[in-house]
């Protein structure tokens, strides 16, 4: 049987909000390392990949391989239940037609139980080799997200391009152009709002902005995200979570003109 | 407007 306990309900919500308008129904695979998510959205542009690890909960427990198919919208509304500071606990048996929630509130001694339906989702999994990135670059996860927000109102697209002097975000749109670069910056005291570049070769890519605003609804899981970039290969959107959990996003470069 | 590439020319199915 599967039993995961995590300190707080948050982590999970906020999970799930962000991934949930990408993909609607997809496999949490559980095994003893942990919980993992791997979906492509319908249009194939993007893929979400999700890793909560076992130290990441508390007990965590799971003795057989089981894949929990789940609808994220249907997941939403059992989580909405919960409580940000509540302890909620995952339960299911080893071959469950249900996921069993458990929000637990103990200064008011609350006790939720939810009863999820599962389905058989046949999903096909990607392999993702490993890459040495060109260029990793970590920002503010808000100023990240206020960049994509804001070239969206001028255009669909964004150029990224990096150097060792910084990163370039431009756009082009009916209505005129936009660009904005951020230099690398070491702030001892806030280091949150550091932006690190590591940089092997210039890169140079275009992508979707409605993709990338849609990646940053994970702004909330962390302070910080990092963008992995190689000419002509997915762009990697990273969020890191306690205990080297993660919520990882890719995304197809587009090409031409 | 450049085209889209799909995710699945750089990551094999397993």
């Amino acid at each position: 049987m599967l039993e995961a306990r995590l300190e707080q309900a948050d982590l999970l919500k906020k999970v799930v909000d962000a991934i949930k308008d990408l993909v609607q129904d997809c496999n949490f695979d559980c095994n003893d390392s942990g919980v993992a998510l791997q979906a492509m959205d319908n249009s194939h542009v993007a893929l979400v990949s999700m890793m909560l690890k076992a130290e990441s909960f508390s007990p965590y427990r799971c003795d057989r391989n089981v894949a929990l198919g789940v609808n994220l919208t249907s997941l939403t509304k059992v989580l909405r239940a919960a409580q940000n500071e509540d302890i909620l606990t995952l339960k299911a048996e080893d071959a469950p037609d249900v996921l069993n929630l458990v929000f637990e509130n103990t200064d008011s001694d609350r006790l939720s139980e939810y009863d999820l339906k599962l389905m058989d989702i046949d999903q096909e999994h990607l392999g993702i080799p490993d890459t040495e990135y060109a260029a990793t670059i970590s920002l503010p996860s808000v100023e990240f997200r206020r960049i994509c927000v804001d070239l969206m109102a001028l255009s669909e697209s964004v150029s990224i391009e990096t150097s060792k002097d910084g990163i370039k975000f431009s756009c082009a749109g009916d209505i005129g152009n936009g660009a904005v670069t951020l230099r690398p910056n070491t702030n001892v005291e806030k280091p949150d709002q550091n932006v690190e570049i590591e940089l092997t070769e210039p890169v140079a890519l275009t992508f979707s902005l409605k993709y990338l605003v849609n990646f940053c609804k994970a702004a909330g899981l962390s302070k910080t995200v990092k963008l992995c970039l190689s000419n002509e290969v997915p762009l990697l959107v990273e969020y890191a979570l306690a205990g080297s959990s993660y919520l990882r996003f890719y995304l197809a470069p587009k090409i031409g003109d | 407007t450049p085209l889209q590439n799909d995710l699945s020319e750089f990551f094999v199915m397993v």
